[in-house]
């Protein structure tokens, strides 16, 4: 899932 | 994802619909800063360098190009656009721009999570994106008279930044390892800038009274 990235918000 | 960072996606997504939707019904950028649309442009182009390379989700691929193509257009519709650019005021949007973007790079070579160029980029688009809107509150303290769509675009880019805080909160007590300092502080002092507009933006609503900002 998205959470994980380092950069995952916009 | 959680519902205020969400809800700050969407209302982001508005500010810049909201601004597309002026521009190209009314064919007028009056009151629009086109310096502060140019940063915001540079924002994204440089923080959204992992478009092709990091895949996080459809969604986060899909807002990216949207918020790409919407910020270039925008930039090409007030200097490009035959009958929009008549309506642009050169004479008002005089804030240096340029002298915004060398100290945030600089920052961002100085205060960064990891020296590599991806991540050097997405810091400096972090913190350029806190000063961006400088620009357009100059000159809407120039013009004086916000017409009711300008307000609205930099009311729904405050609260977009608003929901983003509160995002930020939120995740920071659900999830154990997430902790963004540089994030969070650039985040902070974007919205700190936006106070005073939303201040006014507030009294001139609650007053019915035409938005006005103090000389």
């Amino acid at each position: 899932n998205d959470e994980s990235n380092d950069h995952d918000e916009l | 994802m959680n519902i205020f960072r969400l809800a700050g996606d969407m209302t982001h997504l508005a500010s810049v619909l909201v601004l597309l939707l002026k521009i190209h019904t009314i064919k007028s950028c009056a009151g629009i800063s086109l310096k502060t649309q140019e940063l915001y442009a540079l924002v994204f182009a440089t923080r959204y360098l992992d478009l092709f390379t990091d895949y996080i989700s459809l969604y986060n691929t899909l807002m990216k190009l949207i918020f790409l193509v919407s910020s270039f257009s925008i930039v090409w519709y007030i200097r490009h656009h035959k009958i929009v650019r008549r309506s642009y005021d050169k004479d008002q949007d005089t804030f240096r721009h340029y002298f915004l973007v060398l100290p945030c790079f600089l920052l961002a070579l100085v205060i960064n999570e990891k020296f590599t160029v991806k991540e050097i980029m997405w810091t400096f688009s972090l913190y350029l994106e806190a000063v961006a809107i400088l620009p357009q509150l100059v000159l809407l303290q120039r013009t004086r008279n916000i017409d009711n769509l300008t307000g609205q675009y930099v009311f729904l880019l405050g609260a977009y930044r608003s929901l983003y805080i509160l995002n930020w909160i939120y995740r920071y007590f659900t999830e154990p390892h997430y902790v963004h300092w540089i994030t969070w502080i650039s985040g902070l002092v974007q919205t700190l800038l936006y106070a005073d507009f939303f201040y006014y933006y507030f009294q001139s609503w609650k007053n019915n009274v035409k938005l006005e900002l103090p000389a």
